[in-house]
């Protein structure tokens, strides 16, 4: 069975509010080693890959594989239920028709207690290799989060140009063009602002702002973003979240013109 | 205009 419980109900609610938009249906894989997601959204362009180890819960039991189908409209009105700080327990049985969900105040003697019903899910999954990518930006979550939805407004798509001199967003659209370029930058007050950029090569690749704005949803989880790229393979953004967690979504790139 | 790729050319399905 699987018992898993977060000091904080809000991690999950804000995993489950940044995928939403991509994602409806998923399977929540349980183990020993914590509770992992991997889904495509529907035009099989982005895919969602979040990690939950076991460290992040406490206490966390899971004796064997079990699968939860969720809905994921289904599970942000259950954890709409929850107040932010509410201590969230995820129970299930080995064979579960339900997954059921506690939350306690730790502050009150409130307990509330929601069941949703699974669903069977036959979900396309894909292996991703370990890729070793030409160039890796790490930048405040905040700040891309503002440059995408800066571009998007004047273009679907934006260029990423990452070269010795920084990194480059660029958009071209009915109205205009507009970029913004980073360099390597180190905030001497606050290491959060810091922009670090690792390049072993040149990379430039075209990408849709839809999905980057829909990826930036995960802004409020971590302060910090990473973006790695490689010519001719699809973007990684990546939010680090407690106990070596993490929210990863791919995007392949536009090709050719 | 830029043609959308899926991640199936990328990644293989298991």
């Amino acid at each position: 069975m699987l018992e898993a419980r977060l000091e904080q109900a809000n991690l999950l609610k804000k995993v489950v509010d940044s995928i939403t938009n991509l994602v409806q249906d998923c399977n929540f894989d349980c183990n020993d080693s914590g509770i992992a997601l991997q889904a495509m959204d529907n035009s099989h362009v982005a895919l969602v890959a979040m990690m939950l180890r076991s460290d992040a819960f406490s206490p966390f039991r899971c004796d064997r594989n079990i699968a939860l189908g969720i809905n994921l409209t289904s599970l942000t009105k259950v954890l709409r239920c929850a107040q932010n700080e509410d201590i969230l327990t995820l129970k299930a049985e080995d064979a579960p028709d339900v997954v059921n969900l506690v939350f306690e105040s730790a502050e009150s003697d409130r307990l509330s207690e929601y069941d949703i019903k699974l669903m069977d899910i036959d979900q396309e999954h894909l292996g991703i290799p370990d890729t070793e990518y030409a160039a890796s930006i790490t930048m405040p979550s905040a700040e891309f989060q503002r440059i995408t939805r800066d571009l998007l407004a004047l273009s679907e798509s934006v260029s990423i140009e990452c070269t010795k001199e920084g990194v480059k967003f660029s958009c071209q659209g009915d109205i205009g063009s507009g970029s913004v370029t980073l360099r390597s930058h180190t905030n001497v007050d606050n290491e959060d602002r810091n922009v670090s950029i690792d390049l072993s090569e040149p990379v430039s690749l075209m990408f849709s702002l839809k999905y980057l704005s829909n990826f930036c949803k995960a802004s409020g989880l971590s302060s910090r973003v990473k973006l790695s790229l490689s010519n001719e393979v699809p973007l990684l953004v990546e939010y680090a979240l407690p106990s070596n967690s993490f929210l990863r979504f791919y995007l392949a790139p536009k090709i050719g013109d | 205009t830029a043609q959308q790729s899926r991640l199936e050319g990328f990644f293989k399905a298991v």
